[in-house]
C-alpha cells in the first residue's frame, strides 16, 4: 500500500459517499446517469466474484471495502430506479449501455492474462470500468449543464482514477509491479476525465456552475 | 503458476 493507492481508494468511497448524499438529501437523482450507476455495479460484481464464491470472513480490510464498495453502488441503482424513480431523468440518460458492456465483453475474451471464467470477469470489469462513466458525462454534455454537488462527485471519481496512475508509476518504480491490463484501461479511463477536470478547475473551483455552451 | 491470478488492488 502506497499513499496513491490510499488516496486514491478514499477518493472512490468518497466520490460513492457524495453521489449518495446528493440523492439522499435532495430526494432526487436528476442529472444522475442511472446506467453509469449501474455499469459500475455490474464491474463490482464482476471483480470481486470471489467474495460470493467463499465464505467471507471480515478479517480484512480489503474484503469491507470491496464489500461497501458492491452495497453501495447497488443501493444508489435502488435509490434511482425505485425510490426516486420519479426524478430520474431516463430521457436523458440516452447512451446505450449495451454498446459498451457488449464490447467490453468481447475485448475480454480477446484480451486477457488467463482464459478462465474467474480471470475474465476481472477483465471484463476493468474494461468496462474504463467505459462507464461515459453515459453520466453524455447526459451533462445533452442537458448542458452539472450541479456543483454532480461536479464534485465526477471530480473525486476522476481523483481516484489519477491517483491509480501515480500509484502504479510508484509500483513499477519500488516493486517492479506492473499489470498492463489495468494500467491501459485505467489510462483511457483518466483520459475520459480530462476534459471535465478542464471545466471543473475554470467553473465550479472559482464557484461557478458547469453550464455547456449550447 | 498455482492458477489463480492474484490481484492485489480494488
Amino acid at each position: 500500500m502506497n499513499i496513491f493507492r490510499l488516496f486514491g481508494d478514499l477518493s472512490h468511497l468518497a466520490a460513492i459517499a457524495i453521489l449518495l448524499l446528493k440523492i439522499w438529501k435532495t430526494r432526487s437523482c436528476a442529472g444522475v446517469s442511472g446506467k453509469t450507476q449501474l455499469l459500475f455495479a455490474v464491474c463490482f460484481i464482476t471483480r470481486y466474484i470471489d467474495l460470493f464464491l467463499h465464505f467471507v470472513s471480515l478479517y480484512n480490510t480489503e474484503k469491507v471495502m470491496k464489500l461497501i464498495y458492491i452495497s453501495a453502488s447497488v443501493f444508489t441503482c435502488y435509490l434511482i430506479f425505485f425510490k426516486f424513480k420519479a426524478t430520474y431523468d431516463g430521457n436523458h440518460d440516452s447512451m446505450r449501455a449495451e454498446f459498451l458492456i457488449v464490447p467490453a465483453a468481447g475485448l475480454a475474451c480477446l484480451i486477457n492474462t488467463k482464459f478462465d471464467a474467474i480471470e475474465i470477469l476481472w477483465t471484463f470489469s476493468i474494461y468496462l470500468e474504463a467505459v462507464a462513466i461515459l453515459p453520466q458525462l453524455f447526459l451533462i454534455s445533452k442537458t448542458g449543464e452539472a450541479e456543483t454537488i454532480t461536479s464534485h462527485y465526477l471530480f473525486a471519481q476522476g481523483s481516484y482514477r489519477a491517483l491509480y496512475i501515480l500509484n502504479w508509476i510508484y509500483r513499477y518504480h519500488y516493486e517492479s509491479h506492473v499489470d498492463t491490463i489495468a494500467i491501459v484501461a485505467g489510462v483511457v479511463q483518466t483520459i475520459l476525465y480530462c476534459d471535465f477536470f478542464y471545466l471543473y478547475i475554470t467553473k465550479v473551483v472559482k464557484g461557478q456552475k458547469i453550464v455547456l455552451p449550447a | 503458476d498455482n492458477g489463480q491470478l492474484f490481484h492485489d488492488e480494488l
